[in-house]
């Protein structure tokens, strides 16, 4: 399904070069539930952007569903974020002006969901991760923890076929993240979903087919489990 | 050293009200290091913010040093929270306009610390986290848990006597995060400091002598280990 080729970050910060991935070579299949693990500052969320389609690689190639992304235009790679894939972002990025319920009726509007279709979809994925109480709070107005979960109900919204989690579960307590955990399990071994997950929690990597240790920018191995 | 007595505090949004504490009671004796867990959105960050005098209660008092923190003027309060206490925010709050190194100054610039003193305390804090290579970068420029790093050096630039740490570690590798909570001890023992941590992390509350349970705004239990 996806494919990193000798992939290349690069971040010039005038005279600086900073390399956050090097030559970095991975293989995820469709349907595969992969746990990537590293130190802080590592190039997980690097890595996740590229594979999201929210960035490009400075060298290397990379592919999804054999298609290089480097190659598509705008409005191609736009459909891919906003039909197949699903990204919980390791800060969040809830619009503040936005009330909860809007944020995750989102990605919904961008794909030109009947708004009453997407109102029910985000209300019943609120109710899911507990937030049927806030639907109407502003994200400010939020927990850390709550501000987690409507990011994760957000990335829900489309059913998006890949999943990409930066560290959901950091602002939870281990009760909560672990009915996320248990829930995202379900849309993997139910829907066969691909799941993508960079976390601290060893407790996902027991979940996870696949695992993906990531140190200095480099992939340093793979086990499978 | 702090005592909570009857503390509620209630949110108030157009008609609806929502009561985040209700009825607190708590005392943290000096040089005490206290863990403080509970679900997501059970008020711990709201708790924390009260005990930092960066908000007043709705009802009760809070005493800090045997002075009521509401019959406080703000330059009293100001005074406190800049040479007693150090924060770290859950979401790290930290300014985007300014280098990591000048936010990590910026405490001991409000104490009107010498320039070249600051700068030479701010870059031993920042190496402390091992971030000396980042000192010039922006926040912006940063990764999770570099920018959790950076809420920390500056928690403990006016070396202060309280420690609030709201979830320090949800964003590092467990041996960053073993090695940030090691040194958070060292102050505790070595230097008496009181440290108050929110956390989820069960490896945090082994290091406690007083660990608070908080759920629906009130507190469930108090341990001592
Ligand atoms: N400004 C506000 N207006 C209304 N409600 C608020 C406001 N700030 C917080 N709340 C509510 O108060 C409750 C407690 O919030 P708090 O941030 O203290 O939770 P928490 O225990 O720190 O949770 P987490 O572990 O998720 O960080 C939440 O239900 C939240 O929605
Ligand atoms: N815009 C940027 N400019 C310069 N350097 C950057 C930029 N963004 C990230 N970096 C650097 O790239 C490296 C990798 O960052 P990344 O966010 O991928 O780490 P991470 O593995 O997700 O870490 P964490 O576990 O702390 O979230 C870091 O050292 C960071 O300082
Ligand atoms: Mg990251
Ligand atoms: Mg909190």
């Amino acid at each position: 399904l996806l494919c990193l080729e000798n992939v290349w970050k690069i971040y010039q910060m005038g005279e600086i070069e900073f390399a956050a991935l090097k030559g970095v070579d991975l293989e995820i299949d469709k349907g595969e539930f992969v746990a990537i693990l590293g130190p802080s500052g590592s190039g997980k969320s690097t890595m996740m952007n590229l594979i999201g389609c929210l960035d490009l690689p400075s060298r290397g190639t990379i592919r999804l569903d054999a298609r290089d992304i480097s190659k598509l235009c705008e409005s191609d790679l736009a459909q891919i974020r906003g039909k197949k894939i699903g990204f919980i972002f390791q800060q969040f990025n809830l619009i503040p002006t936005l009330s909860v319920l809007e944020n995750v009726m989102l990605p919904l509007e961008f794909q030109e969901v009947d708004n009453d279709v997407a109102r029910q979809r985000a209300l019943g994925l609120l109710e899911l991760v507990g937030l049927k109480d806030r639907v109407y709070y502003n994200p400010s107005q939020l927990s850390g923890g709550q501000r987690q979960r409507v990011a994760i109900a957000r990335s829900l919204a489309v059913d998006p076929d890949i999943i990409l989690a930066d560290e959901p579960t950091g602002n939870l307590d281990s009760k909560t993240g672990a009915y996320i955990l248990d829930f995202l399990n379900g849309l993997h071994t139910n829907e066969g979903k691909t799941i993508i997950v960079v976390t601290h929690d060893l407790n996902i990597v027991k979940y996870a087919e696949k695992v993906v240790y990531i140190k200095d920018g480099e992939i340093e191995k793979v086990e499978y489990t």
